[in-house]
């Protein structure tokens, strides 16, 4: 996957299996990575994990649960709304478009939760305080959304030409040419499949929804 | 790898009881131990992540080697642990944004992470 930090870092990522993304005192965030179309290196995310975890009297103990083609839009328990403690409701799950998304409000942490499918994979997107995503202790030591992609895994985004087809379609879905333009360039040419570009668009209208201050959203690093 | 918070952990207690290097009472040797079974805790709980970190498996010998140069015993009490962040939410309001600006005056800064790819 692509990954944009919470620290405003972007890489692209080799890793396989199952590897948190979140984990600290009130939430937990974990994203399964499956080898795919015959590549024993390009993955996919094919399920993601949300542990909301028990808070006083705000919130109890609520799982979400997605995998590819299955993106439901209610906890595991089947509920859409949880953490019903003292009248007051602080977990929702909501869906424009039941099995492909889902957001997940925890207002109690004033954490927003995005989860998708585009194409043939999974997608993520949090908001969430800098006091929370902060809140965790030494030994919550792996988290992909805090420290980023172990170096070991991290993917150089191959040049692509100006003149290739990939360049060109790229360039007409993200005028700005930032990392989520590059996310572009790197799945056509991996996948080869023009449709792939729906991932780096669907990001990136997720970080304009999240990220209040405009100047932010079009991150600029490396060769972008 | 979170090997630099146990070391200055460890220098922070050390330094609260003034005994770098042991001391030569029974009590300050008696805080010192409890200081380094801490500090070997703290090595133990990110041995996975620093696997491959040669600043930890310093800090291990090193540990290893402070404990038998102090006679000090395997087990017996640590030191306190380090506090939790401290929790965002404060008297009885389960909506953060509210409580955040109530005490702060201002809305919280927000973060965003997004993981995507296809």
């Amino acid at each position: 996957p692509h990954i944009r930090t919470f620290n405003e870092e972007f890489q692209t990522c080799a890793v396989q299996g199952a590897w948190p993304l979140i984990d600290n005192q009130y939430l937990y965030i974990q994203a399964t990575s499956t080898p795919t179309r015959g590549s024993s290196y390009i993955t996919i995310l094919t399920k993601i994990t949300v542990i909301l975890k028990n808070w006083r009297e705000c919130a109890e103990l609520q799982i979400y649960q997605a995998e590819l083609d299955n993106v439901p839009p209610a906890f595991v328990d089947g509920s859409v709304t949880g953490g019903d403690r003292r009248g007051h409701q602080s977990l929702r799950v909501h869906s424009h478009d039941p099995g492909r998304h889902a957001e997940i409000w925890a207002t109690h942490i004033g954490t927003m939760i995005v989860v998708r499918q585009v194409g043939r994979s999974l997608s993520l997107s949090v908001r969430s305080p800098r006091a929370i995503v902060e809140s965790y202790t030494p030994e919550q030591d792996l988290q992909l959304c805090v420290w980023g992609c172990p170096v070991s895994q991290r993917m150089e985004t191959p040049y692509v030409h100006p003149s290739t087809p990939a360049y060109t379609h790229c360039s007409s879905l993200l005028p700005v040419q930032d990392v989520y333009f590059q996310a572009c360039l790197f799945d056509l040419q991996v996948t080869g499949d023009l449709n792939s570009s729906a991932s780096a668009v669907a990001a990136l209208e997720d970080a304009r929804a999240m990220i209040s201050n405009p100047d932010r959203v079009h991150l600029l690093t490396g060769r972008a | 790898c979170r090997i630099l918070q146990c070391n200055s952990d460890f220098v922070a207690a050390t330094l609260e009881i003034g005994v770098i290097g042991g001391g030569g009472k029974d009590g300050a040797n008696a805080v010192y131990c409890s200081a380094l079974r801490s500090y070997a805790l703290c090595t133990q709980r990110t041995a996975r992540a620093c696997r491959g970190d040669l600043a930890y498996h310093s800090a291990v010998q090193g540990i290893e080697d402070l404990l038998i140069q102090h006679r000090c015993p395997q087990t017996g009490p640590t030191a306190q642990p380090r506090p939790l962040p401290k929790p965002p939410l404060s008297g009885n309001g389960c909506f953060y944004e509210k409580g955040f600006m109530q005490k702060e005056g201002r809305a919280p800064e927000y973060l965003h992470c997004g993981v995507f790819g296809d």
